[in-house]
């Protein structure tokens, strides 16, 4: 038997809206330890990793691990059906075919539940090497975002420079250059306006614009965004998401020919 | 400049 309740639909609606968009399906690996998902975009040029902590839910039950596949539009089709503020239980038999997803209203005044048919999905799973990150960078998610997205109008990729003075990001196109300097900030008393740069050593990679720019979907969930980069090796964007677990997304830099 | 594959960064588990 598997039961994950959660006070705060909204959070799955953010989440799903932050992944949907890269993934068309994706299994979710449940167990002891919380909801793990890891997938490949179908280009094979980013991979996302979510993970949620059985300590996060208000109730959790995993007797044995199970893995649900689940096409993920069709995920978000259900979870548009919840409002905001329902609480969610999901729910699944061990070697269930289906998972049920229940949503009840704050004042128990309205209660529904949506059925969904799992699918068995062949995914490659990929290890994950523990880096020590040459550039940590932690800036506001929104900036981020507003970044990524005023740059895709010049360019298609974005180079990321980090330097102890700050980062910067550049692109060109056929209009011509765009660079965004920003700055460590010495503000400690709103840290979710705060930049911070740990750096070991300087690292400047070149990214998709595109993918860079799916990630921020998951702006909503976090007031900061961590960047990590080391010398050719993939970017990780992630968003912390509060009590709960985090949302990564890797990205393949963009190499010499 | 190519985009270089995600899977070429990690090993298959």
């Amino acid at each position: 038997m598997f039961e994950a309740r959660l006070t705060a639909s909204a959070t799955f609606k953010k989440i799903l809206d932050a992944i949907k968009d890269l993934l068309n399906e994706a299994s979710f690996d449940c167990s002891e330890s919380g909801i793990q998902l890891q997938a490949m975009d179908n280009s094979h040029v980013s991979l996302v990793s979510l993970m949620l902590r059985s300590d996060g839910f208000d109730k959790y039950r995993c007797d044995r691990n199970l893995t649900m596949g689940m096409n993920l539009a069709n995920m978000a089709k259900i979870f548009k059906c919840a409002n905001n503020e329902d609480t969610v239980t999901i729910k699944a038999q061990d070697d269930a075919d289906i998972v049920t997803f229940m949503f009840e209203a704050k004042k128990q005044e309205k209660i529904s539940d949506y059925e969904m048919k799992l699918m068995n999905l062949d995914q490659e799973h990929l290890g994950i090497p523990e880096t020590d990150f040459s550039c940590v960078i932690r800036m506001p998610s929104g900036e981020f975002a507003r970044i990524c997205k005023d740059l895709a109008q010049f360019g298609e990729s974005i180079m990321i420079s980090c330097t102890k003075e700050g980062v910067k990001f550049s692109t060109g196109g056929d209009i011509g250059t765009a660079n965004v300097k920003i700055a460590q900030t010495n503000n400690f008393e709103k840290e979710e306006e705060s930049v911070t740069i740990e750096m070991q050593e300087p690292v400047s990679l070149t990214f998709a614009c595109q993918y860079l720019n799916s990630f921020t979907k998951a702006t909503p969930l976090a007031s900061q965004v961590q960047l990590s980069m080391s010398d050719n090796v993939p970017l990780v964007v992630e968003y912390q998401i509060p009590d709960l677990g985090h949302l990564r997304f890797y990205l393949a830099p963009k190499i010499e020919e | 400049m190519i985009q270089s594959s995600i899977r070429s960064f990690f090993t298959k588990v």
